[in-house]
């Protein structure tokens, strides 16, 4: 049985249970910095707990999730290290340091919890929501065409049945809603970062529609810094964009809705793949994919950090 | 549990839009229960898609017919999805 934080085994692949586990061994070896709090609970009754990094009292937040689709496992296994990395870092590393020292970080580490469940006990290809739906056969939503952002739009499916379905309404799943009310009652987030696999994309708005954002030289700028830092380590290449311009049209997005309510530094990551496995990475790549991700992530918050709004 | 025996993961690229078109095509046919892991959008980004075993001749008979070029990304993906569960449940012990 892992004992503390230091022990754990971040490359490896867990059940929820050992994500929580492992979360309450963060909090536990690191109170000074991080606390875990509850911010709601998913569909199917699972906590859904965000790490709260925090210095000092009332300061500004940056927002970062993991897995708000099940199946990217390498996604919960990266914030889950980038949480032990974040407090780790604390008092050691100055870009840390400083800014947790201005501002906190809350990190869902599983945004979907259900799914996520779901994925290691029935259907390791799920991808949404296990909400049901009166009048349908099939079950969840695709949470990431679940916000109030050009929501019922293109790029999402009415089709209960189909990976993409958006659901009945705007935030109609309770796991999308927490976060929407987390995101809203706090009022002071600066900055979301949205971590998803694969493809090595590193997007920002809009996916809804197909203009540019008003801040699309800085974003474009900051994305491509971050781009470049993590292809440092192991020279992993992303594309960097607009989620339309890059992938394809999609309504709903999280970064989409974030940005509207006047979060202007909103990003998604879509981690990387080795080109042979996509959604089922091997667990060797845990470490190096969470390591180079952090020089990505470090980057757009320093921005964060430096350019205050 | 459900299993995914048989089932492959093509990597496909279109060279042009015109294929990305029948691409998009193939989208649309729900009968064959594909699941896009990277959709048909953009040529530059290759478009990966989950078939399911049933659908495999169907789909790589429709792909040479457009003379599309594509490679298998996963031969079968019960085999990798069992290695996964494998090395967790020694990690476990």
């Amino acid at each position: 049985k892992e004992r503390n934080s230091g022990s754990f085994n971040f490359g490896a692949f867990h059940t929820l249970d050992n994500l929580y586990n492992a979360i309450d061994l963060i909090v536990a070896d690191y109170k000074s910095v991080v606390s875990k709090q509850q911010i709601g609970t998913s569909y199917e009754g699972r906590p859904i707990y965000v790490l709260k990094f925090s210095t000092g009292a009332d300061r500004p937040g940056i927002w970062i999730d993991a897995g708000i689709h099940s199946r990217e496992w390498v996604t919960q296994a990266t914030a889950l290290w980038t949480a032990h990395q974040l407090a780790f870092d604390y008092g050691k590393d100055t870009s840390v340091t400083s800014l947790l020292n201005k501002y906190d970080v809350f990190l869902l580490v599983v945004t979907n919890p259900d799914g996520y469940a779901y994925s290691h006990t029935a259907n390791r290809m799920w991808r949404k929501t296990r909400s049901i739906k009166s009048g349908s056969r099939c079950v969840g939503v695709d949470p990431n065409r679940n916000w109030n952002a050009g929501f019922g739009g293109p790029g999402a499916s009415a089709d209960p049945c189909s990976d993409s379905y958006r659901g009945p309404s705007a935030e109609s799943e309770v796991e999308v809603k927490t976060v929407a009310n987390f995101i809203r009652s706090h009022g002071k987030i600066k900055g979301f970062v949205s971590i998803h696999s694969y493809s090595q994309l590193l997007l920002f708005p809009y996916g809804y529609k197909c203009t540019n954002p008003a801040h699309y030289t800085e974003l474009n700028t900051v994305g491509k810094a971050a781009a470049s830092a993590l292809s440092a380590l192991y020279g992993t290449q992303y594309t960097v964009g607009t989620i339309c311009s890059t992938i394809y049209q999609a309504s709903g997005g999280s970064i989409d809705w974030t940005y509207d309510i006047g979060i202007k530094y909103s990003f998604a990551f879509e981690l990387r793949d080795t080109g042979r496995y996509g959604f089922l990475l091997p667990a060797t790549q845990i470490l190096p994919t969470a390591q180079e991700t952090w020089l990505g992530i470090k980057k757009i918050l320093e921005h964060v950090r430096d350019n205050p709004y | 549990e459900k299993t995914f025996v048989g089932e492959q993961v093509l990597r496909i690229k279109a060279s042009s839009n015109e294929k990305m078109g029948l691409l998009q095509d193939l989208q649309s046919l729900t009968h064959l229960q594909l699941d896009f892991w990277t959709e048909p959008a953009n040529p530059n980004i290759p478009v990966d898609v989950r078939i399911p075993f049933r659908s495999l001749q169907s789909v790589k008979a429709y792909l040479e017919y457009n003379n599309i070029d594509y490679t298998i990304m996963i031969e079968d993906l019960q085999v990798i999805i069992n290695n996964e569960k494998e090395e967790m449940e020694f990690n476990e012990r």
